[in-house]
């Protein structure tokens, strides 16, 4: 049997609407290690990565690793039914093709159970070694600069220099170039931009999956945005006390 | 012109 009791249920609220825009359906992983998930979007463009570990529950029971396959926007449909300050308890059987979701407020409980489904999914090793820039910002500003953008073009160039951070785009209308300097607040760390970088590194995006990406902003106060040498773009967004969402995106290459 | 890399390349199977 595996079940867990999630006490802020709006947090698991908060990372479907994350992830629902971008995936279409997703293996949920039930396991020692916490319930987590891995998949692409439809496109093999951008891969999500989600951790929630079992001490972030009031109660988390696997007795054997199970997948559970759901489709996020039926499962979106069903947390919608509940309130938001409501406690979550999702359980399934061993065996068993339904999932269920317990909603308890104090006034009440609501029941509703899901139909699993069979989906075909590959784990994927992640090599975080290849690390060359690692840009920290208040996840509120790095959201503001994916929307600015994406209104002026389609791609953002991301480069990561001495001189700090910038996103620059390019469209009919014309260019737009933002950048954010390194800016270390003691006394508020969550308004902190800090840039770690082992050499200057640059690449580019499409803006729109960008700004999927920042459907998890409420999830945290700040963001961290990673540049491999091979360029491939890392967002992550910290999940207080219980684990992390992770976004993986290619860049776009010269042809 | 610049074409839109996809993620598998980035990622080894488990």
């Amino acid at each position: 049997m595996f079940e867990l009791r999630l006490v802020q249920g709006s947090l698991l609220k908060k990372v479907l609407e994350a992830i629902k825009d971008l995936v279409n359906d997703a293996n949920f992983d039930c396991s020692a290690t916490g319930f987590s998930l891995q998949a692409m979007d439809p496109s093999h463009v951008a891969l999500v990565a989600l951790l929630l570990r079992p001490d972030g529950f009031e109660h988390y029971r696997c007795d054997r690793n199970i997948s559970m396959g759901m489709n996020l926007n039926n499962m979106s449909k069903i947390l919608k039914c509940g309130g938001n300050d409501d406690i979550i308890t999702i359980r399934a059987d061993d065996g068993s093709d339904t999932v269920t979701f317990m909603f308890e407020s104090p006034n009440g409980s609501a029941n509703f159970e899901m139909n699993l489904m069979d989906i075909d999914s590959e784990h994927h090793g992640i090599d975080e070694s290849k690390c060359c820039a690692v840009v920290r910002m208040p996840s509120s500003e790095f959201q503001r600069i994916c929307k600015v953008l994406s209104s002026i073009g389609d791609t953002v160039v991301i480069s990561v220099t001495n001189e700090g951070v910038q996103f620059s785009t390019r469209g009919d209308i014309g260019t737009a170039n933002i950048v954010c300097r390194q800016n270390i607040n003691v006394d508020k760390p969550e308004e902190s931009t800090v840039i770690e970088m082992s050499q200057p590194v640059s690449s580019q995006f499409p803006l729109r999956y960008m700004n999927s990406f920042t459907k998890a902003t409420p999830l945290s106060n700040t963001v961290t945005i990673s540049l491999t040498s091979e360029l491939l773009l890392a967002v992550e967004y910290t999940i207080a006390e219980m684990g992390y969402i992770r976004f993986y995106l290619a860049p776009k290459i010269e042809d | 012109g610049s074409k839109q890399s996809t993620i598998t390349r980035f990622f080894s199977k488990i």
